[in-house]
């Protein structure tokens, strides 16, 4: 589903849910995405940051076609594992610089960071692997962060990359 | 660093460090990354969550050689901020599953994290991307993770993948 141009990736076709306030213990990530994984949904995204007094927020990432399934069984988890809210919202995007070696991860972070930040975009969440610095973004402003970037950044022209 | 065991990937020399509280609005993160780049410092992962009341917290990992420095780094940007804290740890290990065509990603992960919960590891952070499921765990906890993976998957024995 993402779009690649040129080192820049893009997906519009994105919803996030969180739940909010899990139990920080062994076995929580567990059940909730083998709930999800057993209902046949695909899920994009996982981010979960440290977690405080035993507790701890997990959210993920699906299309927007497999958003009101996707959050009828979160709410089911929410109160099956005592967690204490189910937030979401369909009106995300993700934006991505895929690159091979970005190991110096930090320089290209930073000046995608930065290219969002200088066109006013809020960065929501982020996720990073070695190849590939996700953030999620408002979806209104995708087109200009994706401009932003472009411009911002100097991308290998290789197609498909 | 990354030592990878045909489909799984594991990292000990890890340090993780969170600005907690920062102002929630664009140009943060871009601050943040800058000056740690700009100090030759090089980032593993970045993991940013969904944010409450204006304010987010923003994780990241580097080397443990870097952990002292980066520290500082982090600290001064906390009070510039107008950020609440930092914490930090160093006694974390990162551990992965990589595959490529992962987007059945929500069965593999499922599986990964019920490996881990199976042997009592409890998941501290996550960060996904279409071919990589990471988790920061326990240091101590990364001999029993990587064998329950490897029981609890069934791994293409590819070298190096
Ligand atoms: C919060 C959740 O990730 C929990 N720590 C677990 O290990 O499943
Ligand atoms: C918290 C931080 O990511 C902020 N939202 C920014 O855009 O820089």
């Amino acid at each position: 589903e993402d779009v690649v141009v040129s080192g820049v990736a893009y997906n519009r076709n994105e919803a996030k849910i969180s739940i909010v306030g899990v139990p920080d213990r062994p076995g929580i990530a567990a059940e909730v995405f083998g709930r999800i994984s057993d209902s046949h949904i695909v899920v994009d995204m996982i981010i979960q940051n440290v977690g405080y007094n035993s507790r701890n927020d997990i959210s993920f990432t699906v299309s927007k076609e497999d958003f009101a399934a996707t959050l009828k069984i979160a709410e089911t988890l929410c109160k099956e594992l005592g967690a204490e809210k189910v937030i979401s919202d369909e009106k995300i995007a993700k934006v991505s610089v895929v690159g091979v070696g970005m190991k110096t991860h930090c320089g290209v972070a930073a000046k995608m960071f930065r290219a969002l930040a200088e066109n006013g975009i809020n960065i929501e969440m982020i996720s990073t692997s070695e190849i590939k610095i996700s953030c999620v973004i408002r979806e209104s402003d995708l087109d200009k962060a994706v401009q932003a970037i472009h411009n911002g950044l100097i991308i290998n022209a290789e197609p498909g990359i």
